[in-house]
């Protein structure tokens, strides 16, 4: 069985806008102290990650951060 | 491949062919038509040398691609008040080396946030305005067979239910310990078993200064083994390299490394450590990065380890300490 390699180091990118989330402006009404970009709905992520490559496998909601489990 | 939204920042990790700097210019899209977030205040994109560069595509076949595209984003932007972006080769170009693209507030203080080589940094004593922001990667190759076997999955038997992906990533985490690296209860496992093989893993962790997450992803395949694992969890008392058990009941920094090591048992390792420098030092005291590049060898010396680089760098309002090891033989 012939099996192509898979490369498993990742490509890592963290883009902050600003300095914590306490910086982070309300905009709109929190819901569940949802705030910033906790609030976009996940279908936009989805169509952002679509351009990446990766398709949400699961996704576990925190306190602070929501954590999406992809796949390639 | 996971994915981290928090109210003011987001990462983006992803394995195998995927685009992952292409999302970026949507991202920014995003940021601003639903968050009003129109700045970028920091950025890091880093990755460790691929395996199989020429499998790659778009502008990750080659580092500079890669930076060249990072550059053409930040200049086609106006972003006050950050600095210009910088790309990085850590480690042995001829060998296993990590790369790393930074770009940060510019009013630093220091350098305009470039980031420069300190063999060992000075010691400054700076009022810590907040928490120290802590991260470490392991970075893992040339798993042993052991390690490996558990993240192969053979197919039900006959009749039996088939676990889903989830539970069967599940029961993994609980077999290896996975599950036990950070104290019962602190911590949300998301788990997920790959056909035929494979695993990845998203935590969120609640500890003593809030909350932080875990992720970790395992390609066990002999010849391009690989598994990685990212934390954010503040070490704080627990970087210091004595053995002293931490009040939130979570592991010291030496504590981490052996938990993590011992499960995927590497041939060779990185280990990259970013501590916001604003950690509190005492004058006259040792830097967090010396201390850490401390706890790295002795975390690793006494489980058989030789370590084969040690850098330190300081840029703005960050510090890291890069080391690799190999296990030495018998």
């Amino acid at each position: 069985l012939n099996v192509s390699p898979f490369e498993g180091p990742e490509k890592l990118l963290e883009i902050w806008f600003a300095e914590s989330a306490d910086a982070v402006e309300t905009i709109g009404t929190e819901q569940d102290g949802r705030k910033g970009l906790r609030l976009v709905p996940r279908q936009v992520w989805e169509d952002m990650l679509d351009i990446v490559k990766c398709k949400v496998l699961s996704v576990i909601e925190g306190r602070e951060t929501d954590a999406y489990l992809l796949s390639e | 491949s996971s994915f981290f939204v928090s109210p003011h920042k987001l990462i983006l990790k992803t394995c195998g062919t995927t685009l992952n700097l292409y999302g970026f210019p949507r991202i920014l899209e995003i940021a601003a038509e639903h968050c009003n977030m129109r700045t970028v205040h920091r950025c890091f994109y880093s990755r460790k040398s691929f395996m199989f560069p020429e499998r790659q595509l778009g502008p990750h076949r080659e580092w500079v691609t890669e930076v060249e595209y990072l550059d053409k984003l930040f200049k086609g932007r106006s972003d006050p008040g950050l600095g210009t972006g910088a790309g990085y080769t850590v480690g042995k170009v001829n060998g296993d080396h990590w790369l790393l693209y930074v770009i940060g507030p510019e009013d630093t203080g220091s350098d305009n946030g470039s980031l420069h080589e300190n063999i060992s940094a000075p010691a400054t004593s700076t009022p810590s305005s907040s928490p120290p922001d802590y991260t470490i990667e392991i970075l893992m190759t040339k798993l042993g067979a052991p390690a490996r076997r558990p993240f192969f999955y053979s197919e039900a038997e006959e009749g039996a239910t088939r676990p889903t992906s989830h539970e069967q990533g599940a029961k993994t985490a609980n077999e290896l310990g996975i599950d036990a690296i950070l104290p019962e209860g602190s911590t949300t496992l998301d788990s997920f078993a790959f056909e035929p093989c494979g695993y990845s893993a998203n935590a969120l962790v609640q500890h003593g200064a809030g909350e932080g997450y875990f992720t970790i992803h395992v390609t066990p395949e002999e010849g391009w083994s690989y598994a990685s694992f990212e934390c954010n969890v503040p070490f704080g008392s627990g970087l210091s390299h004595d053995a002293t058990p931490r009040e939130d009941g979570m592991p010291t920094l030496l504590e981490l490394i052996q938990r993590v090591t011992a499960i995927f048992q590497p041939g060779n390792l990185s280990i990259t450590l970013f501590v916001s420098s604003e950690g509190e030092v005492e004058p006259g005291g040792v830097a967090p990065i010396e201390t850490a590049q401390r706890v790295f060898s002795r975390a690793l010396g006494i489980k058989g380890y030789r370590r084969t680089d040690k850098i330190n760098y300081e840029f703005g309002g960050y510090d890291l300490a890069f080391a690799s090891f190999e296990k030495k033989h018998k």
